[in-house]
């Protein structure tokens, strides 16, 4: 309990950081492989042409995923968790220095890829948004559901492959929706590019409320 | 450090159990969705005729995967983390004692969807066996090293979608091999069959181990 307590001080120091900056900071999490990165370097290609963007990728090992964001455009910090298994708000408050973000930006935390640690911990973020990609099955909301009632958002990632696979997407949403009655959906394909134009008017939307 | 200690006090009085009884102990670990229940309703249905078979299931919440092994012919016990990340070797031993085993049996122990924690925590099984499925990416070995590095065994599920998605077998092969320069590599498909026979042949081998 006194990890959490902490945390969340680190946390309210991250969080008035970004409302005095005008900067809105999301939380995506999911198991590992749903396409948060993939998802990310299309959300980046799109948005940096009027809002400044910057990513911090949280993994155990290796710096793969932040070198797949610069090569689409944003600055990225990288931080490696040895055996951890979640960022927290220390941990981003750290990166969040070395970025130096203009007013009025988009910041990204990718976090470890994890469907259960990081749903405890706050990181100052204005939202946890949770990525379920179709081929991990429509039963995911019921069996971990304290990441789905943290989140804001679901995004159902890789409807390109739902042809191919056993998914109920009204079922999926329903569970969803048993777990956190007032989380938003949005169905995308992250390397087709169907549903992006919903996700980014979310994001445009919560850029002008973080103003 | 102390949980691991006496984690693994329980971890040693399990695998004693398990060898004074030749029982065959695997501890099945993957992502969420990477399809261990599917496989292991699959590999029920193939052994029960030969071998008594029983499993303990792990989830955070519901039963809907000791359901599903029910279905299919074997005994099967639930165990709920609640906000717990992994299977313990304490809650493995009191799952053992209500299952009451016969001489001989294969027992699976599917674990939480989790690709970092449970890496940490022995139970007493024979082997660790990492399931990692086609659609989340042929980086996992590098991201993830903890969980390969501890597996003896890494199957490749779902490669009837191999044709839909971006996965480079050889370089997952490659990178697991960096990662754990012995482990072994299955490639299958769980829904269509395909590579069942040779996951069967390594258990009825390592069957004839335990025995
Ligand atoms: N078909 C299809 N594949 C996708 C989609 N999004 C991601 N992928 C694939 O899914 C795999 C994993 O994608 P990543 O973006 O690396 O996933 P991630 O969530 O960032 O993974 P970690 O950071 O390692 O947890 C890659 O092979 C991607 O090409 C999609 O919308 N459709
Ligand atoms: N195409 C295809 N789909 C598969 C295969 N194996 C499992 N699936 C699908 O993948 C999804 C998840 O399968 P599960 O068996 O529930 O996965 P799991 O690893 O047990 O999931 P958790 O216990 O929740 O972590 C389901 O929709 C399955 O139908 C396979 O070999 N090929
Ligand atoms: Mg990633
Ligand atoms: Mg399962």
């Amino acid at each position: 309990q006194d990890i959490l307590s902490k945390n969340n001080q680190y946390a309210d120091a991250n969080r008035r950081y970004f409302s005095e900056h005008g900067i809105l900071s999301l939380n995506l999490v999911s198991s590992p492989g749903s396409g948060k990165t993939t998802l990310l370097t299309a959300t980046v290609l799109a948005l940096l042409d009027q809002t400044p963007v910057a990513v911090i990728e949280g993994d155990q090992q290796t710096a793969l995923d932040a070198d797949r964001i610069r090569k689409s455009g944003a600055r990225a910090v990288q931080i490696n968790t040895g055996k951890g298994c979640h960022l927290d708000a220390h941990m981003v408050g750290h990166a969040v220095q070395d970025l130096k973000l203009q007013h009025g930006s988009a910041l990204f935390i990718e976090n470890v890829g994890n469907l259960v640690c990081p749903a405890a911990f706050d990181l100052g973020e204005a939202a946890k948004v949770v990525i379920l990609s179709v081929t991990e099955g429509a039963d995911k909301p019921l069996k971990y559901p304290d990441m789905f009632h943290a989140a804001s958002l679901m995004i159902l990632n890789k409807i390109d492959l739902l042809p191919y696979v056993d998914f109920d997407v009204a079922a999926c949403c329903d569970y969803a929706r048993r777990i956190n009655p007032g989380i938003r959906i949005i169905q995308l394909s992250a390397t087709t590019g169907e549903g992006m134009e919903t996700w980014l008017g979310w994001i445009r939307a919560h850029l002008e409320i973080a103003k």
